[in-house]
């Protein structure tokens, strides 16, 4: 998209828009709040004081024209399923919200929303993978598939990952090796992985854990 | 780890608390909101109502015996820094804890938090990329390496990997492929992709991105 309109700027709305500036797309800023508007002034390429519940502000802000609107409002669901049912009604064809509980997305699809986001959920998901075992990261690309990033486990160092057997023997695939260098590799039958080294793996999530764990 | 105190049960704190109790790890969890507690009663192995930013309440408790806690205290940043110093006074290994601010987030530092977290800033700069792009999932794993679900682009269907010369032509590294089948396979040489599929696909920001705006 070369343009999109972020409503709400909130910890969540905010750092949306200001990585989407970052990556070359036009932003148009919306909250309600005075502060926060002005913080990201000169940041995004608009950003506008106006309330999203009304009609009349949408109309004005030309929101109709973008192809993309996120909805970056949470605590106040109200406000949220209001401004997501006007932009429904607007014809808005991409729409993405954030939604605080189960409850509030499910209204928001009811509505149409095409993506609906539970940010704190998701980021308490991985992060309580990364809690209980001794991976760097950790992420869920589909229900049994995870790419996490560990530290190289003693029994592979010092040896080509074909010798090393690991897809065999650990059922999980090393993706990408970072040595010393700093430099990530790609991992091929011929790569040797040195102590210390930084593995980007992937595989299913039981697999992938335990492997992790490994020192 | 084989028990976690999860302090703060809110979007983020009780999701991660959920979490890892699915994944068999036992979890003490604290917050001062009666219907908090009482609604993961029965989910999480122990739920406490306690004001964690008493010393009291966390001798009580036996916090301190426990190898790894996390503060998901958020908003209220004097009770989840008051927290913080608490625990790094009674001496506890590990500590994650949940930041709404860079500002919020270097003080937790300053006291010694091992593991400062942005829940929402990093959920809107990965979610950005998605709304920007063409991409299903998309998450940095370091500077310059991202890992994308995204479709296949017409460009390397009914081809085999090693005929479509991805990596030397996009710079980037197809990891799996889902078929009509719903399976993930893993992408060798010799692989075909598919019309429909979807690919696990790593490599640089940029590159990554590109390839997977390809129709
Ligand atoms: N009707 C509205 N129109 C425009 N902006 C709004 C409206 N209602 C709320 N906002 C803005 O949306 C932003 C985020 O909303 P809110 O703080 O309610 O949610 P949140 O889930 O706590 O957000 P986050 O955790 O992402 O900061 C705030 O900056 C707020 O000013
Ligand atoms: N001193 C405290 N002791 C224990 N629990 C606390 C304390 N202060 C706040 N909490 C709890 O922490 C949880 C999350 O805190 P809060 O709502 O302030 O942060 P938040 O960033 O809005 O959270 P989230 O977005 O993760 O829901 C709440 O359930 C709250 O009751």
């Amino acid at each position: 998209a070369t343009s999109v309109v972020v409503i709400g700027l909130g910890r969540f709305g905010g750092a949306l828009a200001t990585e989407l500036v970052r990556s070359g797309t036009e932003v148009l800023g919306v909250d309600t709040n005075e502060d926060t508007v002005q913080s990201l002034n000169g940041v995004l390429t608009h950003v506008v004081r106006a309330d999203s519940t009304r009609q009349a502000a949408l109309d004005q802000l030309g929101v109709a024209d973008f192809d993309r609107i996120v909805v970056g409002i949470g605590s106040d669901i109200q406000a949220s399923i209001l401004t997501a049912s006007l932009l429904k009604r607007m014809g808005v064809r991409s729409i993405w919200a954030k939604a605080i509980s189960e409850q509030h997305g499910l209204i928001l699809e009811q509505l149409g929303v095409d993506h609906v986001i539970y940010p704190e959920a998701d980021m308490g998901r991985r992060v309580a993978h990364l809690v209980r075992g001794s991976m760097l990261d950790y992420v869920e690309f589909d229900r049994d598939l995870v790419v996490a990033k560990t530290i190289a486990p003693r029994e592979i160092i010092g040896k080509t990952l074909e010798e090393a057997a690991v897809r065999r023997k650990h059922g999980i695939t090393i993706v990408k090796i970072k040595g010393a260098d700093g430099v990530w590799h790609a991992a091929g039958a011929a790569s040797v992985v040195n102590e210390g080294d930084t593995l980007i793996v992937i595989g299913p999530v039981e697999r992938t854990e335990r492997f992790a764990a490994l020192r």
